[in-house]
């Protein structure tokens, strides 16, 4: 990580992320909503971020984020 | 392995400022769960979100099968410092507006938060205003080096958009040689014994018309700028233009000014800043307007810049109460050989004499890139990583410090920013697990 959290816990644990599958979205009791076009927009952008510079699956359709 | 299916954004507070511009007091702090079946990351402000964002896009690892992966991690972070900046000068060299741009989504992949633009300097005055149009059409280098007020304000809501706030410098009364060429008799005449030379100065502080049109020019900066500060500039005034000027030495005497010239920059300065608050805006300056003695509103703030003395600049300017920038050390237009990026990552801003109250005022720090040297060939790989370095100065704390572990993130993070289209330089011999044979 770039820069350092302040506390950081990183657990041996991994979990899989399937890019057709996996969303970033609002979560219950969040005080912005769809609406929020600045969230909006980072959550497309970070979705790009972390699947889209795959040297396997750039090709593929992008799933588009609800 | 089992599934991560969703991460999940709660704004925790009532209002989420999602419609707001970033400031100097907006909360960044995020706490970020990563756990099956969904990661949470809860955030006070979107300020926070966004950070959080970022961090949780770092830890996504693609492996050499094409499957991506996270690991189970529990994190919570905020900045140790407020103001965390990039000054990038577009004047010395005009700056393409995509240059500008991919600058600031680096910024946001360091969790930079102030773009400071040095947007107008005694070279060129891109900047197009509305109120003094001929600023920039007779100022800038062509009528294609201008920024358009739809460009500056381009640039503004995508820095918003990454949470990064855009503080331009409009640098008065010195490096000014660009303002003077569509504002007439904005600049002193400098004169030859009796006869003027031809040349001009810094701005003519003894004419109202000057001070009339910079209240003109701070209403209309008021409107286009959000922020709440404007930098003054203030540095490296040559009095030597004034000393030669006989209406400007009858004006001194007048007011009893002797042949105290810094008592005339103080004179048009503190004329300035009560300008700035009079237009509801805060003032940022550099070092020498605190060296030169004007007497400054408590709340603006001095960018510590003289790389000599850095230290003790910073006691003086603390200890007289006034927040406090440092710049000195992160002068990254200085280059030299090797790594560095090793001399800015050591750096300890909190580094001086003085009590707890005065490191307090330490709001922040920026990396300066100046445009001497730079232009858009260059710009990008000049600053990154290097910056890199200086941002984690700026949000990490204290205590990290070890370079052979930050070396090896910051080597993954150029790597990182290559991947997303940031032509960031290496820091050492090395490769990037992503690069191909045809990648140039």
């Amino acid at each position: 990580l770039w820069p350092l959290p302040r506390s950081l816990h990183i657990s041996p644990a991994r979990l899989q992320l399937a890019p057709k599958r996996f969303q970033i979205l609002h979560g219950s009791g969040s005080s912005a909503g769809p609406r929020c076009s600045l969230l909006q927009d980072a959550f497309r952008r970070y979705y790009g971020y972390i699947f889209g510079y795959s040297k396997w699956q750039n090709h593929d359709e992008k799933k588009p984020l609800s | 392995e089992t599934e991560l299916f969703s991460l999940q954004v709660i704004i925790t507070s009532e209002d989420s400022e999602c419609d707001k511009y970033p400031g100097v007091e907006s909360d960044e702090s995020y706490q970020l769960q990563v756990s099956e079946p969904t990661a949470v990351l809860k955030a006070s402000k979107v300020w926070g979100a966004l950070r959080g964002l970022e961090t949780f896009s770092q830890l996504v690892n693609e492996d050499d099968y094409g499957s991506f992966f996270i690991n189970e991690s529990d994190i919570s972070d905020s900045p140790r410092f407020a103001h965390r900046g990039i000054l990038l000068d577009t004047s010395r060299h005009f700056l393409p507006l995509k240059s500008i741009l991919i600058n600031l989504d680096a910024m946001a992949f360091n969790k930079f938060n102030v773009f400071h633009w040095h947007i107008v300097d005694d070279q060129s005055f891109p900047y197009q205003s509305i109120t003094f149009p001929e600023l920039s059409a007779q100022g800038a280098y062509s009528y294609n080096h201008v920024y358009t007020p739809t460009d500056v304000r381009l640039v503004i809501d995508y820095a918003r958009l990454r949470g990064i706030r855009v503080i331009p410098e409009f640098d008065t009364p010195g490096h000014t040689e660009s303002w003077g060429k569509g504002q007439k008799d904005f600049l002193t005449p400098c004169y030859n014994g009796e006869h003027p030379s031809g040349s001009y100065g810094p701005v003519n502080p003894i004419l109202n018309t000057t001070y009339d049109f910079m209240l003109q020019l701070l209403k209309e900066i008021r409107t286009v700028f959000p922020d709440e500060y404007i930098h003054l500039g203030g540095d490296e005034v040559d009095f030597t233009c004034w000393r030669s000027n006989p209406d400007v030495s009858e004006f001194m005497k007048e007011r009893g000014f002797s042949h105290s010239y810094t008592k005339l920059e103080s004179y048009y300065i503190e004329k300035i800043l009560d300008m700035v608050s009079s237009v509801n805006k805060k003032s940022i300056v550099w070092q020498e307007v605190f060296d030169n003695g004007v007497q400054l509103q408590p709340d603006t703030i001095v960018e510590v810049w003289m790389g000599t003395l850095y230290k003790e600049e910073l006691r003086r300017v603390t200890k007289e109460g006034h927040p406090a920038i440092l710049a000195a050390p992160w002068y990254l237009d200085y280059i030299s050989y090797g790594q560095d990026w090793k001399k800015y990552y050591s750096v300890e801003p909190l580094d001086f004499l003085g009590c707890r109250a005065q490191k307090e005022l330490v709001v922040g720090g920026e990396a300066c890139l100046w445009g001497e040297y730079v232009d858009a060939t260059n710009l990008t790989p000049r600053l990154w990583p290097r910056a890199s370095a200086v941002g984690e100065r700026l949000w990490s704390s204290k205590n990290v410090t070890d370079i052979a572990d930050a070396y090896n993130r910051l080597t993954e993070h150029r790597c990182r920013m290559l991947r997303r289209g940031v032509a960031a330089e290496p820091l050492f011999v090395g490769y990037c697990s992503n690069e191909t044979g045809d990648r140039t």
